[in-house]
């Protein structure tokens, strides 16, 4: 497949296909962060079991954190072989409203970051994973009584305490495709994107 | 996040070792059902606490990473 023409219109139950090469790009902050040094290696070895190419910066300023993703993609934007997926994990403190914190203590925005990345032309159409092992907030889910709990802690206390999968997931629509603007719907940005947060939103990440 | 590492990402590994071949949305959705299970103490507090992933997804294929 020609990773620059135009994609296909997946069709229902269709997969991705990842026959190609993968990237990774691992950013954490480790200092001051008893454990982070166990998830470095925990999830490098995944990746590298699953055969990501994966790139690790530690200890990353704010600045850095959109640095590296910048180079992550024009990395991928430029290499010789074409990815068919990319995976980030992003790994720091978290400020009270969801920003990453860098080593110098600084605040980037982790949806910036994210789309940095929806930009990159390498990607187009493939898969691109974050995973964000951040608090959000410094709200601590105590689950205290059944009407006044958060959603998620209802789910848990109600019978069967498994979440569905419809639940859990907030599904945002292809804007663009559902829109009769005239755009295929290959051609959205925000698509073929899966976000993973350690916490909900306000929340602390343990 | 403790000594051992974090929640979610120590979760995750185990998930997606075990079952590399699943539909990855479906494996984080057992990741999320283990992390929601467990009672943790934030390192300020005595008192159990829960967490709970957040997933965004706006894939349109299943995604298989292995």
């Amino acid at each position: 497949m020609d990773p620059w023409g135009p994609e296909p219109e997946p069709s229902p139950g269709a997969q991705y296909d990842l026959s190609r090469d993968r990237a990774a790009l691992c950013l954490a902050v480790i200092r001051d962060r008893p454990g982070a040094q166990r998830d470095v290696e925990a999830l490098g070895g995944l990746c590298q079991t699953l055969g990501f190419e994966t790139t690790l910066r530690t200890d990353p300023t704010a600045q850095a954190f959109q640095e590296e993703l910048a180079q992550f993609q024009e990395r991928l934007d430029t290499r010789k072989s074409p990815v068919s997926c990319a995976l980030v994990a992003l790994m720091a403190h978290g400020g009270p409203q969801g920003q990453l914190l860098g080593a110098d203590g600084k605040e980037v925005r982790p949806e910036a970051l994210v789309q940095e990345l929806s930009h990159c032309r390498a990607l187009r159409g493939c898969p691109k994973i974050f995973l964000l092992q951040a608090c959000r907030g410094g709200h601590r889910d105590a689950g205290m009584g059944p009407t006044a709990l958060p959603w998620f802690w209802r789910w848990l206390r109600a019978p069967p305490a498994t979440p569905s999968h419809a639940d859990v997931l907030r599904i945002y629509a292809d804007a663009q495709g559902n829109s009769s603007g005239g755009f295929t719907p290959g051609s959205c940005d925000q698509a073929d994107i899966l976000m993973v947060y350690a916490a909900a939103e306000g929340c602390v990440a343990y | 996040r403790d000594e051992k590492g974090s929640d979610f990402i120590q979760t995750l590994v185990e998930v997606l070792r075990a079952t590399p071949e699943g539909d990855l949305l479906e494996l984080l959705t057992e990741v999320n059902r283990q992390v929601c299970e467990l009672d943790v103490r934030g390192p300020d507090c005595n008192e159990r606490r829960k967490a709970c992933l957040e997933i965004r997804s706006s894939l349109r294929r299943r995604l298989c990473l292995q």
